[in-house]
């Protein structure tokens, strides 16, 4: 059988163990592409994370005593499910009406996408991309693209944070970014980082979005 | 013969010597050299000088190391113990290649073939005689490759001293015959004594001369080839008759510069310019810089 | 993780073999 290495965090190891199927691989849509993108979604926390593969040609694994071609390294990294939801959203916001959330978040092609409804504080999520109504105790749910803008600016300027932080080069050369002197970040302006941080964002929200989102 | 020192690490090269007679440091000598185990596909090839004053020659023809190819192992072996004895009579110094410096060195990315390893490896054990102070005035050497080029080379790297380069030099100088008998009871020893660091289970030393034709080494080989590692560090990779096992039992590798790869086919021109439908995105330089992609399949 | 491609999924005797060095 294929064997997979993977970097996962440390506490997923015992959501392995605490139940059955307690990480589970799904497919569900790359909201930037609309293709479908492989995920993993932790059942015990209702935590979805996002994987990325590092594939370099020539490369192959020992593992303990069997040898595994291709050499793949899967990442497992924490995503914010919103932006999946939006996906749906924007698709269903369409229509222009409110509607109950289980009839937004479907679809025919990535059916474990009714997974992301297990997750905890829904509602809360959602308000930050949504109008919502309560008729007879039950919510609908309508894509604001307000809402939806000004939480995609406090994610940039997160990420912009976490750049500075960890020492990207944000610089317009691209170089690789091993190669580079502290100096460097000083001189990269604050705009160059807004513009890589909405360059990053725009790898998880559709083209249109990330345009509106550059004006705003 | 003490090859303790190899068995301790058999992947790499070793060097052994006698001590040298003081009378080697006084008085002119006649050194020869030459190898053995250059055609077996398993085990070290081993290359000997052996050295002794030019006013001893007729001692050392005494001690009857006539063409070493006559003699049997027992003889050899008895032969080099009297060597050994008669310690200022002949000093000698070997060194030990081993299959995994004789593959490595002809699969490396730079090939360093046989030949250049060979002149290379006599070349460094006559500069070890001089280092030690013998006064070295006549050399005899076992032609490998092109006895002149081989001639030229030394001579120009050792003008002081008259290299002679001959084929059969083993049957024609005693000198080159007493190397020949150390350098076969080395690698004769090196063989029999082999330190196997992988641990083999079901270990059969039984792979006889070790040349490609001997029928005992080809079912020796194919009894021990493993798909994925291909043979125990006691086979020579590079040898023919090892290659040809391996293409046909072992899994296939490729390599970053594998010829493969250039002989893969040049794209048409034109594929340059024709649009392959809505490009995905590429994925953001963060990622780019980094080698990661989404993974869309596991 | 090896700088080359073994175009295998299968049993290897790693332990046997495979000794990591700097």
């Amino acid at each position: 059988p294929r064997q997979h290495v993977f970097l996962i965090p440390e506490y997923l190891k015992d959501a392995s163990k605490k139940m059955k199927n307690g990480l589970m691989f799904i497919k569900l849509v790359n909201p930037c592409s609309g293709e479908g993108a492989i995920y993993l979604f932790n059942m015990c926390l209702k935590q979805l994370f996002e994987i990325k593969v590092f594939k370099e040609k020539h490369h192959s694994w020992f593992i303990n005593e069997s040898v595994q071609s291709g050499g793949l390294l899967h990442f497992a990294t924490p995503m914010d499910p919103l932006f999946l939801l939006l996906h749906y959203l924007i698709k269903a916001g369409k229509e222009g009406k409110y509607q109950p959330l289980d009839q937004v978040v479907m679809d025919e092609v990535f059916p474990n996408c009714i997974l992301l409804l297990k997750l905890p504080e829904l509602e809360k999520l959602l308000r930050h991309v949504t109008e919502e109504k309560e008729i007879d105790n039950k919510k609908y749910y309508k894509y604001s693209k307000e809402k939806t803008l000004k939480w995609l600016e406090k994610k940039v300027s997160q990420t912009v944070a976490a750049l500075k932080a960890n020492h990207v080069n944000v610089g317009v050369r691209v170089q690789s970014a091993a190669f580079f002197s502290s100096d460097q970040i000083s001189s990269d302006k604050e705009e160059d980082f807004i513009r890589y941080a909405h360059g990053l964002i725009s790898d998880y929200i559709p083209k249109e979005l990330s345009d509106d989102l550059s004006k705003y | 013969m003490d090859l303790s020192e190899l068995e301790k690490d058999n992947t790499g090269r070793s060097r052994l010597s006698s001590p040298v007679p003081a009378v080697c440091r006084e008085e002119p000598c006649v050194l020869g050299v030459d190898e053995a185990g250059r055609g077996p596909v398993l085990g070290p090839m081993v290359y000997a000088i052996c050295y002794c004053p030019e006013s001893r020659l007729a001692d050392l023809e005494a001690l009857k190391v006539a063409d070493s190819k006559t003699l049997s192992e027992s003889e050899r072996d008895r032969l080099f113990a009297k060597m050994e004895e008669d310690q200022d009579l002949v000093g000698w110094a070997l060194d030990v290649l081993s299959p995994n410096l004789i593959s490595t060195s002809m699969l490396g990315r730079v090939k360093y073939n046989l030949n250049s390893l060979s002149h290379d490896t006599a070349t460094g054990l006559i500069q070890y005689a001089l280092d030690q102070g013998v006064k070295v005035t006549q050399v005899f050497v076992d032609t490998v490759g092109l006895p002149e080029m081989y001639q030229k080379r030394l001579q120009q790297r050792f003008p002081e001293i008259t290299v002679t380069v001959k084929a059969k030099a083993d049957a024609l100088y005693p000198v080159v015959s007493a190397a020949s008998i150390c350098a076969k009871v080395a690698r004769d020893q090196a063989v029999k004594s082999w330190q196997f660091v992988e641990k083999l289970q079901d270990l059969d030393a039984d792979y006889g001369s070790g040349y490609p034709n001997d029928p005992k080494t080809k079912a020796w080989l194919r009894r021990h080839v493993e798909p994925v590692f291909g043979f125990p560090q006691l086979v020579r990779f590079s040898w023919r008759t090892a290659q040809a096992i391996l293409e046909k039992e072992a899994e296939g590798v490729t390599w970053e510069d594998s010829a493969t790869e250039e002989q893969e086919g040049h794209r048409r021109i034109t594929s340059y310019f024709q649009s392959e439908g809505p490009r995905a995105r590429a994925p953001h330089r963060y990622f780019q810089e980094r080698g990661l992609e989404s993974a869309t399949a596991l | 993780l090896l700088p080359c491609e073994v175009l295998a999924n299968r049993f290897a005797p790693v332990g046997r073999f495979f000794t990591p060095a700097i």
